[in-house]
């Protein structure tokens, strides 16, 4: 249960989501990639191009079945699989359901216990806020992948972000896996060395190895939608989302 | 009063409203710029470092005076002038306000009144979500610059922010001005044009013809708490927030 989440707006959470779940496919597992975002960017970039098509909105507010809401099949992967549920039009509204106690952060954790035993990997993509629907992300996901664009904004909501992490932790009882991957690297700027020399002080051993390089294919691609894979596969994106996934998927999960 | 605002992430709203803060302070306005998002970005960006630091949190949860809660002062632009009020360690409950009717909407609005006459401009830095915070700033807003990032992704969520728009707009029963901005601009890309091109389209007349070019001199200014005239005044990033700061000043103000 990966959860791609950053409360950082614009650092790759979506582009992440979207390309590292369909690598993962592509290395034969069989995925599912749920959008928690209401902006519906997940689903849009995988090619559920209608904002009204139902999804986790559906799931999260009505108790419907996952099952049910599944939209896309890509089962063009070999021995891989990627399903996609969308946002849907309502998700929005879960930020405003009323303080039933503790039981509205586990909605998406008990939706999950279905179908869990049908996918290798399940990726939420989490909107840019610290509010219900990360926190249900949170509750719900065994790792986080935790996307930082190479910028000095970027690093500075890290560390408060990593502050809120242990204190859930803390409360749950429970640890999570961390993988910090850094995005729209760029090799020549000094800024981003710095920023990747920083966080390879604070946070030791959970930086990816992997960095995102900026390649405007990756901005390109959404708009087809289509994954960096199908839409260009020989590029410096492709590359490093495969390399991404390989060394998440043989290396580091909890 | 000028909102700085789009739910889209990492946009260029933090960037957008600390440089065209100081630059209109640079043409000899009096400026004060707020921050309304509690990653408190603005703040670092303008040289408040300490995130303990009380500010628009205690304006908005306690009704304090503005006044009391400013911080920095520039004092070194001709005329101009360039006070900051920073998000304070609280603001994040701001969200969580009991649902009071129609007040909690209207805070910012009312705190502004005493203060409206001692600046030429009020520039607010709006969080990446359709919350609270960004309900308050557009019932105290006259003008919205709108930040694009010069991407697919950030033209989906322009066009259902404007419908959002013309609902708040028709409910209020006042027009807001609206000022969108293309940022993170690559004159090379292809999708940068495009984008550009489906922005005169659909929004004819509200596309500023300054776009703000992508130079990573924006990206370096906040980790020295620095405005880019600051930091680097020769430079791109300068350039176009000067004529930016220019074309909204001169021609455009509601
Ligand atoms: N490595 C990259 N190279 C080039 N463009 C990129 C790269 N990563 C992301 N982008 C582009 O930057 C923009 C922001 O990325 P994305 O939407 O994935 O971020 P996000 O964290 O999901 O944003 P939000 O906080 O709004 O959900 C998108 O238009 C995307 O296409
Ligand atoms: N024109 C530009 N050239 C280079 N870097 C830029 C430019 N504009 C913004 N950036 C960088 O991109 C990152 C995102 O910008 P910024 O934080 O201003 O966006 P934002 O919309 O305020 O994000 P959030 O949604 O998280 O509040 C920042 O690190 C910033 O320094
Ligand atoms: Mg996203
Ligand atoms: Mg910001």
């Amino acid at each position: 249960m990966i959860a791609v989440i950053n409360q950082k707006g614009g650092v790759g959470k979506t582009t992440t989501a979207i390309n590292l779940a369909h690598a993962l496919a592509l290395l034969g597992q069989r995925v599912l990639a749920l959008d928690l975002d209401p902006q519906g960017h997940l689903g849009i970039g995988l090619g559920v191009s209608d904002k009204n098509t139902p999804g986790m909105d559906e799931v999260l507010l009505n108790g419907k079945n996952i099952q049910q809401l599944m939209v896309v099949t890509r089962n063009d992967t070999g021995n891989g699989q990627l399903d996609v549920v969308p946002a849907g039009p309502d998700l929005v509204n879960v930020e405003h359901l009323a303080d039933g106690g503790t039981q509205r952060g586990m909605r998406l954790k008990n939706a999950l216990q279905d179908i869990a035993q049908s996918y290798d990997s399940v990726i939420f993509d989490c909107p840019p806020s610290a509010g219900l629907l990360g926190i249900n992300a949170l509750f719900a996901a065994s790792d986080l992948v935790i996307p930082v664009s190479s910028d000095f904004l970027a690093l500075q909501s890290l560390s408060s972000f990593m502050t809120t992490l242990q204190f859930v932790e803390k409360t749950c009882g429970r640890s999570i896996g961390k993988h910090i991957v850094m995005t729209r690297y760029h090799q020549q700027r000094r800024l981003a060395r710095e920023v990747r020399e920083s966080l390879q002080q604070h946070f030791p051993g959970q930086l990816t190895k992997t960095a995102i390089r900026e390649n405007v294919a990756l901005a390109e691609s959404p708009s087809y939608g289509e994954s960096i894979f199908e839409y260009q596969v020989v590029s410096h994106g492709a590359d490093d989302y495969r390399q991404l996934a390989t060394e998440l998927a043989t290396e580091r999960w909890h």
